[in-house]
């Protein structure tokens, strides 16, 4: 797997959160996404798009990333359920 | 599928297209047929009625339609053409439930293929399955995967996938079984089309998929390649079509001489990745799509008998070892030793319940095993050289996106034997 730019993961880390794959950044805090977080969100886009599970930004990936789509998020439940979690 | 967690409570909505596309060629009175289409196609499946209202009317509808660009004011700015197409609101009691989304900025089209914009009537389904409770799916074939998949084709006949189907119904409850009628507004013509190009151009009308009957199958870095004459088609990883129109092979196989015009199996070779054409007692081998220099060899170079041919290839995982079938039997080639196994032809009876003279095989990508034959395939759990219980089964409606087919029997169903009895090795089993 090619290393992706930090522009390619910059944007992805954007896409996965409005997704719903990410948690939405908590404004009263500063945030720093773990790796395995990352991974995690990635592999479950993977699954959700039917792509091999890489947890990786391979270029399949990126590519399914790129494609027009719609805007709602595919895991609001998931999204929604992280917010809640840390409030409480 | 996959609810949002919000539905109409009632069976009856309103709708209004309220703003147009300005820069498409699409007129209003085309934007509000395919609305209706889009509408009436889960309308049908749930029993739901759509009515469509005019602006200042009582009640503003339930459903109402915008083509906005950049920020139109509800959290969800769109994005110009490209990226983000369309969005709707989950049902609820908020004046903007229900409404629906479109970025005036996409290139909208109606009744073209792939390449020449985004078909509204594909988007206009997907973004009413949230307008009535749906999110998003990951089933391949949903129409409500969140990905825009192409168009959607003929909107009078466009059917909602049977994962979209129970969505709804378990919303809502099945529709009655006598069919709802269907738009009333006159037939919707597509808008003019550019001039038709010479013979021999992409867009030649190509042969029907979903009668089956393919030459050869192939898993190529996991895509399915279907060939059938000089054509063919792509299924990606995801389960779905590159295009429902096939692709010329002299297009994209450069250097495959024009006298080729069908191919009989094919495989990607797994130590280098290397794509192999069998055509007769020939192989074409490419690399990506350009034809090697040295090709096309003999058969007998992979050590088959001279005059041989071979009717299906595929590299089995298990083993690393490529299978060539012919008639009711079948080799097996080392890859890495370059030479067939000894003690082949073996009879293809090891391969039980697998059709005699498979139309080809193929590893799937998640170590399956598929035979296929006319428009049936038989399926082997990863590395099982037993068919599944449930084979054969048609292929079109899990492969294609072909419609399932009221001939196809429930399960196990009995393809028809040979037309020539001289094809048949006589044993009598179900599948013989």
């Amino acid at each position: 797997v090619q290393d992706p730019s930090a522009q390619d993961i910059s944007l992805s880390v954007d896409w996965l959160t409005r997704y719903g794959y990410l948690p939405a950044p908590d404004p009263t805090q500063a945030q720093l996404q773990s790796q395995v977080l990352l991974r995690d969100a990635i592999q479950t886009m993977q699954r959700f798009a039917g792509l091999k599970e890489t947890g990786f930004m391979d270029q399949q990936t990126m590519a399914m990333m790129r494609k027009p789509r719609c805007s709602l998020p595919d895991l609001v439940g998931a999204a929604g359920l992280v917010r809640r979690r840390r409030r409480r | 599928y996959a609810l949002s967690g919000s539905m109409w409570n009632r069976r009856s909505l309103t709708w209004r297209v309220r703003s147009f596309p300005r820069a498409s060629g699409l007129n209003t009175d085309t934007v509000r047929t395919l609305m209706q289409y889009a509408l009436a196609a889960w309308g049908t499946v749930g029993g739901l009625e759509f009515r469509e209202v005019e602006a200042g009317a009582a009640a503003e509808a339930d459903i109402l339609i915008d083509f906005s660009r950049a920020y139109h004011e509800d959290g969800y700015p769109f994005d110009g053409p490209g990226g983000t197409l369309a969005h709707a609101f989950f049902p609820g009691e908020h004046p903007i439930s229900g409404d629906t989304h479109f970025d005036e900025e996409e290139a909208w089209t109606f009744g073209e293929d792939d390449g020449g914009g985004t078909d509204l009537f594909a988007v206009a389904v997907h973004e009413f399955g949230h307008a009535l409770g749906l999110a998003h799916s990951s089933a391949p074939n949903s129409i409500m995967r969140p990905f825009y998949q192409g168009p959607a084709g003929e909107p009078s006949r466009y059917r909602l996938p049977p994962d979209d189907q129970e969505g709804l119904q378990q919303l809502y409850g099945k529709g009655p079984k006598t069919p709802k009628p269907r738009p009333s507004r006159k037939p919707l013509i597509p808008p003019p089309q550019p001039p038709r190009q010479p013979p021999g151009s992409p867009s030649e009308p190509g042969p029907d998929r979903c009668v089956g009957g393919f030459d050869a199958i192939a898993n190529i870095r996991g895509e399915i390649f279907f060939f059938k004459g000089p054509w063919f088609w792509r299924l990606q990883p995801s389960g779905q079509l590159v295009s429902p129109r096939p692709a010329q092979l002299h297009r994209f196989w450069e250097g495959l001489p024009s006298t080729v015009q069908a191919i009989d199996a094919a495989y990607a070779r797994p130590r280098d990745g290397r794509i192999m054409l069998f055509d007769g007692p020939r192989v074409w081998v490419f690399q990506d799509r350009q034809l090697e220099s040295d090709s096309p060899w003999p058969l007998t170079k992979l050590g088959l008998p001279a005059g041989e041919r071979v009717d299906a290839v595929f590299t089995w995982p298990q083993n690393g070892k490529t299978y060539l079938f012919r008639g009711s039997q079948y080799w097996r080639y080392d890859e890495s030793a370059r030479s067939l196994d000894p003690g082949y032809p073996k009879p293809l009876s090891l391969w039980e319940g697998a059709p005699p003279a498979p139309d080809d095989v193929i590893s799937g990508n998640k170590g399956d095993t598929y035979f296929f034959k006319g428009s049936y395939y038989w399926r082997f759990d990863p590395g099982s050289v037993v068919a599944a219980t449930d084979s054969p089964r048609p292929m079109g409606p899990e492969w294609l996106d072909c419609p399932s087919s009221s001939q196809d029997p429930p399960s196990n169903p009995k393809p028809r034997a040979p037309q020539s009895p001289g094809d048949c090795d006589c044993h009598c089993n179900i599948i013989a």
